[in-house]
This record gives structure tokens, C-alpha cells and sequence, in this order.
């Protein structure tokens, strides 16, 4: 989606 | 062996309708200490958390960790089989291959059972920090519902700034502009209708207002809606479930140009 940064990128994975 | 009793059934029905319209196919998380989903919506740009605590269900045993991949169209749709006052119980093998919704009427006299297949559904699990949020507004969910709404007839997004003064939600589009404000208020005899405003800074994020709409879905399963934000981090709007639980949002802030 245009500016947006993906939602995982403010997580960690566990 | 998983099992879980319900009383108030149609709250997971209202649950699946909460979370269906993001998420296609997701895991359903059981262990002793409840029943829990966390999902991206297809377009990986928001996050649902929900869980709710086994001691808040009637009834519940799992006896060990169990992942019950599901379509929650599919699952939304066996919902809207059982009754708004049915007792809802889940039932699944540790090795088996779908879950059991049984439905019983309050007067025990209809007693059902569907069956949904379960599926293997890959997903990581995101940990989510603790954070210290610049500000948390508290307010009815029904009035963020509508406000989310009746923006969107003006425009795509949303700008949310939180004041001292108030929390305003903004927008502008081809046809025009519109600002909603609302103030901090509380109200001892109705407090389902207090706005409470938290802020350690102003802050003012914008968000696609087609994802808030669909959080907003969330709104009959609390009277109250929780936005908490800082500068350049994914907003989180949460809906506690009484006794329970709660769900959880999380949208990334559009980046400016």
C-alpha cells in the first residue's frame, strides 16, 4: 500500500 | 482435547464479525491460559490481536497447546446459526481435523452441533514491545464509529491530533473537508459516555480511514474504545471484553510525502 510501511516492520518476530 | 464453554455465545460471533472482513484464514491459538488470534490483514498493513482468558469462559480445558487454523468467513457463518442467547461450546481433538460448535438454546430444548474443517495455515507470530504511548483517548466506541464514518463520505484518510484540548479527527477530499473534535468529559452516572484523554505529548497521526471502519466492526462487543498513540508508531484501538479480553488493532501511520 503506498505510503505505508508494513505492520511487521514495528514487531519483532518471535 | 480442547474444550470451552460460553454462556454468552454470541460473543464470539460478534468477535468473527470483527475481525472477518481484514482477515481471511487465521489461527486460532488454545492453551491453558485461553483462547487467542493474532493475524495480518492480507495487505499486511494492520495487525488484530484478540484474546480471551480461559477463567472468563464458563468452562475450559486445554490440555495441550493447540493451533486451529480456520476461515473466519467459514466460522462467521456457523455463527450466525446459533441463537443471541445460545450457550456456545467449542470442542476439538488434540490431532484432529476440525472443531465442534455446539449450541444450546437457554432452555435446553434446541441443542446443535456444526462441524468446520480445520486447515494448516502458515503464520509467524509478531511479538508486540510495551510501549509508553504519547497519548490515550477514551471514548465511546459508538462515536468513534460514526465519526470514522461519517468521514469517510469526505475523504480517504484521517488526520488524529490529541491536545490538551481534545482529541480532533480530521479529513479533507475532492468534495470538501471535515473536522470532528471532541472534548474530554466525564460522566459519573454514564460512564460508557466519558471521554478520558491521557497525553504525556501532542500527537497527530494520519490513517487510512477504509481500515479504522473496519475496526470500528468491533463496536457491539464494548462501550468503549481505546486509541493510544505516539509519534511514528502503528496505532493501537482496542475494545476490552469484559471479564475476558480484549481485541486489539494496530495501523500503521501513513508516511508523509
Amino acid at each position: 500500500l503506498k505510503g505505508q510501511r508494513p505492520i511487521s516492520s514495528f514487531f519483532f518476530v518471535k | 482435547m480442547f474444550e470451552a464453554r460460553l454462556t454468552q455465545g454470541v460473543l464470539l460471533r460478534k468477535l468473527l464479525d470483527s475481525m472477518k472482513d481484514l482477515v481471511q484464514d487465521a489461527n486460532f491459538d488454545c492453551s491453558s491460559t485461553g483462547f487467542a488470534l493474532q493475524a495480518m490483514d492480507s495487505s499486511h498493513v494492520s495487525l488484530i490481536h484478540m484474546q480471551l482468558r480461559s477463567d472468563g469462559f464458563d468452562h475450559f480445558r486445554c490440555d495441550r497447546n493447540l493451533s486451529m487454523g480456520v476461515s473466519l468467513n467459514n466460522m462467521a457463518k456457523i455463527l450466525k446459526c446459533m441463537g443471541n442467547d445460545d450457550v456456545l461450546t467449542m470442542k476439538a481433538e488434540d490431532q484432529g481435523d476440525s472443531v465442534t460448535f455446539m449450541f444450546e438454546s437457554a432452555n435446553q430444548e434446541r441443542i446443535s452441533d456444526f462441524e468446520l474443517k480445520l486447515m494448516d495455515i502458515d503464520s509467524e507470530q509478531l511479538g508486540i514491545p510495551d510501549t509508553d504511548y504519547s497519548a490515550t483517548v477514551k471514548m465511546p466506541s459508538a462515536e468513534f464509529a460514526r465519526i470514522c464514518k461519517d468521514l469517510s463520505t469526505i475523504g480517504d484518510t484521517v488526520l488524529i491530533a490529541v491536545t490538551k484540548d481534545g482529541v480532533r479527527f480530521s479529513t479533507t477530499g475532492d468534495i470538501g473537508s471535515a473536522n470532528v473534535t471532541v472534548r474530554s468529559h466525564s460522566n459519573v452516572d454514564k460512564p460508557e459516555e466519558q471521554v478520558v484523554i491521557d497525553m504525556q505529548e501532542p500527537v497527530a497521526l494520519t490513517f487510512a480511514l477504509r481500515y479504522l471502519n473496519s475496526f470500528a466492526k468491533a463496536t457491539p462487543l464494548s462501550n468503549q474504545v481505546m486509541i493510544s498513540m505516539s509519534k511514528e508508531l502503528p496505532v493501537v484501538v482496542q475494545y476490552r471484553i469484559e471479564d475476558m479480553g480484549h481485541i486489539s488493532y494496530y495501523l500503521a501511520p501513513k508516511i508523509e510525502d
